[in-house]
């Protein structure tokens, strides 16, 4: 599972 | 970005200029929640301390946007306007939320860090910031329509991020836990005023409790 949480939402 | 996230981010921006247009048309800050008010700017502040980190134009500019508007919503309400705004009608314990929140995105993170911690703090505090408002609706039973509006437009706001990562989901594999688990609590705390929403205001009646 990736946990991809880049934080490009606002 | 997608048609739902862009759609999302505007309805948030539309919220807050309702917001706005209510206290200086009705030169009022009565029936606004003080509490949730003071809340999105602690989320809006916790948030966005990578503000300095660039990721896009837009993004930047719609952080400032919600840290600066924020901010000025708590002034218009604590200062200009301070003698419209009634605090035995806002009387919901946020210290609770507050501790809650802490605890939780200290137990309940991505990394253990001090950016990171405050991140997830924010995310579950912005779940949660409307219940204030939502009491004090309950409290008082009705609500001038365009206090309604500005919470239709915040409701839809989370409603269409919830789409928007179903949408990613399966473009683009993206998997955010945390705020997914948030982002749908905090649309179903609307559930209750979207109903009622949808009976009265949309069919020209005022909005009051049943």
């Amino acid at each position: 599972e990736q946990l991809k949480h880049e934080k490009d939402e606002l | 970005m997608n048609f739902f996230r862009l759609t999302a981010d505007l309805m948030h921006l539309l919220s807050i200029f309702v917001l706005l247009l209510k206290i200086q048309k009705t030169r009022s800050c009565s029936g606004i929640s003080f509490k949730t008010q003071l809340l999105y700017a602690v989320v809006f502040v916790t948030r966005y301390l990578d503000l300095l980190k660039w990721i896009s134009l837009y993004n930047t500019l719609m952080k400032i946007f919600f840290i600066a508007s924020s901010i000025y919503i708590l002034y218009l309400m604590k200062i200009k306007f301070r003698a419209t705004y009634d605090p035995s009608q806002d009387t919901f314990r946020i210290e609770f939320l507050l501790g809650a929140c802490l605890l939780l995105a200290l137990v309940f993170n991505y990394t253990f860090t001090f950016i990171e911690v405050l991140w997830t703090f924010s995310i579950y505090l912005e779940a949660v910031a409307i219940l204030p408002q939502l009491f004090m609706l309950s409290r008082t039973g009705e609500a001038e329509t365009i206090t309604t509006h500005y919470l239709f437009a915040l409701g839809a706001y989370r409603g269409l991020y919830l789409l928007n990562w179903i949408w990613r989901f399966y473009t683009e594999h993206h998997i955010d836990w945390i705020v997914w688990v948030a982002g749908a609590i905090q649309t179903a705390l609307y559930s209750d005023f979207f109903y009622i929403y949808y009976k009265k205001v949309l069919h020209g009646q005022k909005f009051e409790l049943p």
